[in-house]
């Protein structure tokens, strides 16, 4: 079933097929189609190759310009990683301390998942990896004291950075999402204004969940911003689409592989064209 | 919610006595737009709306249900028929030990599976030891060994340097008391040919009585290809849900059935390790629909 192409089939068809299939979602890609069929002339809409740029518009559009910068003045700038489970998280926290550390910035690491098998332990190899000291507890440890310690030691220490890492946890779990709250709430009455970035750590796999998930985490804890990891393969992450569409926040980072060095800023321009082909 | 949706569709049905072609279309449209949003693949999508369409025209719109009623119901029986009937119990071994192996992308939960599954065997009376075949990731067999401690059992770590296949070969060999193996592999994407060369190799040398692909629930239109490519590289047996204790709608097992054919044989609900349940088709098919 999944090899046949279809004869006959019109370019709607086919870009339906095309967006849905890279996880836009049924409204969305009905909307965006429905907003070409509108916009474009009736001779305009007899090139797919123009209405394949007006898409391609359409879209970037929707992304708006380049990912401003992470903020990294504050002594330390303070970045909460959050996420659902398996997401990317501390192995996304392991590539930002690698380039922090190519610039020459020192660099804190708060294992504040104190919950899942070997978290910290996972923490302590990239530390090592990356010439960055590790503040952590023992299993089981109120993730909050962790990470005020953490901030403690970054001040003490003159740390430039200071990146935490939290247990995965699903949004839907009300207790967890506390749990990330106290977190915020520590860190704000250390100094004001930290933490300076609250990054939702989102799978590129993931289908319309993410936007719930962006939804939920960002409703609760103000995010400044997206990563999406696991972009190196074949998924698409066009739920990217419909969040940045209804809540504005900025795709700051990208992951493009396991290693040290897959790491990358978001480039809109690149990911639409992927997004497309 | 999809019951309700057509309930307002099939309001002008009132005092018909059939399904036509015509009232069905709009009702297929709001099915299509459930299904897609549960992350059903497009393709699997069009097939089973072909198939309720073929079913439902034609039909008596019956005493006890409403026509969108009727229609709900078809697609009901349709999804719970494509999932397969009911829990399908993973093959093991006439003699021991029973080797299953666990594969899948990153960061699907395998680790964490295979914890709950040795737990789960335990309580059927095996003695299962844990073997961690991912010399990768950073503290993935410590990760393992935590579990296993939790649980009683061994866990066999690769010693320095040596490969998966042969940390499996030696617990094989060393596994005197357990009866039961179970091995954790490392995340891997099926576009990856070195490691998808790997799982063929461990394939080969130890036989495995059961390969369980392990998935996030929440995984979107993707999970066709990535069961296909783990499926026509190495042989899927089953497969293990994780993450559905979420809001994810699942629908990427309907989507999996329909690629590769080989059953959902249990859900993760939850990080603990007692978080694993048999599947249960009709769950899920409710939970699709929403
Ligand atoms: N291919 C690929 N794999 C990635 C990427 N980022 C992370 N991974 C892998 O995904 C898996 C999970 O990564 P983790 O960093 O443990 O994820 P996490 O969010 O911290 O997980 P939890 O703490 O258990 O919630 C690991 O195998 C990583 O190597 C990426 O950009 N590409
Ligand atoms: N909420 C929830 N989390 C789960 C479930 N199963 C696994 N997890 C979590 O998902 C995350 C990833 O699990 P792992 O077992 O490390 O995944 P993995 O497939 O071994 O990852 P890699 O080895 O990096 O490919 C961890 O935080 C687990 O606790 C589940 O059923 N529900
Ligand atoms: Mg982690
Ligand atoms: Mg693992």
């Amino acid at each position: 079933i999944f090899s046949r192409k279809e004869a006959g089939r019109d370019i709607w068809e086919e870009l339906e097929e095309l967006l849905i299939s890279a996880d836009l979602g049924a409204k969305i890609t009905e909307r965006l189609l429905e907003k070409l069929r509108r916009q474009l002339s009736s001779r305009e809409l007899q090139s797919p190759d123009r209405v394949m740029s007006a898409l391609r518009e359409e879209l970037l559009d929707v992304l708006g310009p380049s990912s401003k910068g992470l903020c990294v003045d504050g002594s330390p700038a303070v970045f909460l990683m959050l996420g659902v489970n398996g997401t990317g998280k501390t192995t996304t926290i392991g590539k930002l301390a690698w380039k922090f550390r190519q610039e020459g910035r020192r660099v804190l690491l708060a294992a504040a998942d104190t919950f899942r098998a070997a978290a910290s332990e996972q923490l302590e190899v990239w530390g090592r990896r990356v010439g960055a000291d590790i503040i952590k507890h023992q299993p089981g440890a109120d993730p909050s004291a962790v990470v005020y310690d953490a901030v403690s030691a970054a001040v003490a220490r003159g740390a430039d950075i200071l990146l935490v890492d939290t247990a995965g946890r699903l949004h839907t779990k009300s207790n967890l999402i506390e749990e990330l709250k106290k977190i915020k709430r520590v860190l704000g009455k250390v100094k004001p204004g930290l933490p300076q970035e609250t990054l939702l750590v989102l799978d590129a796999y993931t289908g319309q969940n993410a936007i719930y998930q962006a939804r939920e985490f960002h409703q609760q804890l103000e995010l400044s911003g997206l990563v999406i990891t696991k972009l190196d393969a074949t998924a698409k992450a066009g739920a990217l689409i419909g969040i940045v569409e209804e809540m504005g926040l900025p795709i700051k980072l990208i992951g493009v592989g396991e290693g040290i060095e897959d790491l990358q800023e978001f480039n809109p321009s690149a990911f639409v064209k992927a997004l497309l082909e | 919610i999809l019951t309700n949706k057509l309930q307002t569709v099939f309001k002008q049905l009132r005092g018909y006595g059939r399904l036509t072609e015509a009232n069905i279309q709009e009702a297929l449209r709001e099915i299509k737009l459930a299904l897609l949003d549960a992350d059903v693949n497009y393709k699997v999508v069009k097939l089973l709306l072909q198939r309720v369409q073929e079913k439902a025209v034609g039909q008596e719109v019956l005493a006890s249900l409403s026509p969108g009623q009727q229609v709900v119901k078809i697609v009901h029986q349709e999804l719970v028929e494509l999932l397969g009937q009911s829990y399908r119990k993973p093959r093991l071994a006439s003699h021991p030990p029973t080797i299953f192996m666990l594969v899948g992308l990153q960061g699907s939960g395998k680790t964490t599976t295979a914890g709950k599954l040795a737990r789960h065997y335990m309580s059927e009376g095996y003695r299962p030891g844990l073997v961690a075949a991912d010399p990768y990731r950073p503290a993935a067999a410590k990760q393992l060994e935590v579990l296993a401690q939790e649980l009683g059992i061994p866990c066999y770590s690769p010693l320095e340097g040596e490969s998966p296949k042969d940390t499996c070969l030696r617990a094989v060999r060393e596994a005197e008391l357990q009866n039961f193996l179970i091995i954790d592999t490392a995340g891997r994407l099926h576009i990856n040919q070195e490691l998808m060369e790997e799982l063929q190799g461990l394939k080969k040398a130890l036989s495995p009585h059961q390969i369980m692909l392990v998935v996030d629930a929440m995984m979107g239109q993707e999970a066709v290809r990535v069961a296909e490519g783990f499926h026509n590289q190495v042989g899927i047996d089953g497969v293990v849900l994780t993450k559905q204790e979420g809001d994810a709608r699942g629908g990427a097992a309907i989507s999996i059935r329909a690629a590769i054919g080989r059953p959902i044989q249990f859900i993760g609900v939850g990080e603990r390790l007692d978080a694993l349940e048999p599947f249960h088709p009709e769950r899920i098919a409710s939970r699709i629909l929403g």
